[in-house]
């Protein structure tokens, strides 16, 4: 999962 | 991207769009909650701040645009352009019971302590309550228009296809983020008496009690 990463979700 | 979090995505605009052009057509903001599109400004704007910081996708970017700029458009027709329509006197919620308890679980529980990340999770523990004061001035009045009940149902509509949004990804994907799916819940759950009063009332009397 990609916490604190790029989030790609509105 | 899968087909319900693009449903999703166009349901929630689809809220949005219909809330604006409610306003604007009929020079009214009667009935709706200048507290709720305030907070939804506050939401918008504390997310998209890594629209500065990391580029994701055209869609993901103009997505983002669109929303915060319908967002300050809807507050600015409320108490600026229509203030005169905007029923002050029965939109009471207090805001800052939200906005101080929800601030404070951002610095608690969040991924990374981090500004942006923790400006992130406020802004998902905020939205999830952030309608509250319209639900609050709807119970208070009575009464909702049709159209305006139209918007909460689009909303609503958004909330739970982002669950199923999360159910698909984490079976295909992997995906799992708690924050998102618990505020997502809570979310969704504060829409469901109203989903019932929707379905039970709206549709057959076109008046909502």
């Amino acid at each position: 999962c990609s916490f604190g990463e790029e989030k790609d979700e509105l | 991207m899968n087909v319900f979090r693009l449903t999703g995505d166009l349901s929630h605009l689809a809220a949005i769009i219909i809330l604006l052009l409610k306003i604007w057509k009929t020079r009214s903001c009667a009935g709706i909650s200048g507290k709720s599109q305030i907070l939804f400004a506050l939401v918008f704007t504390t997310r998209y701040l890594d629209l500065l910081t990391s580029f994701i996708s055209l869609y993901n970017t103009c997505m983002k645009i669109i929303y915060v700029g319908c967002a300050y458009a809807t507050v600015y027709l409320i108490y600026a352009k229509f203030r005169a329509t905007y029923d002050g006197n029965h939109d009471t919620f207090r805001i800052e019971f939200l906005v101080v308890p929800v601030g404070g679980l951002a610095f608690l529980v969040n991924h990374d302590f981090s500004p942006l990340e923790i400006l992130w999770t406020f802004s998902i523990y905020l939205e999830s309550v952030a309608i509250l004061p319209q639900l609050f001035m709807i119970s208070k009045t009575g009464e909702a228009e049709t159209i305006t009940t139209h918007y909460l149902f689009c909303l609503g509509v958004y909330r739970a296809l982002y669950l199923f949004n999360w159910i698909w990804r984490f079976y295909f994907e992997g995906f799992f983020d708690m924050i998102a799916i618990v505020a997502g819940v809570v979310q969704t759950i504060l829409y469901c008496d109203f989903f019932y009063l929707y379905v039970t009332k709206v549709n057959a009397v076109q008046r909502f009690q």
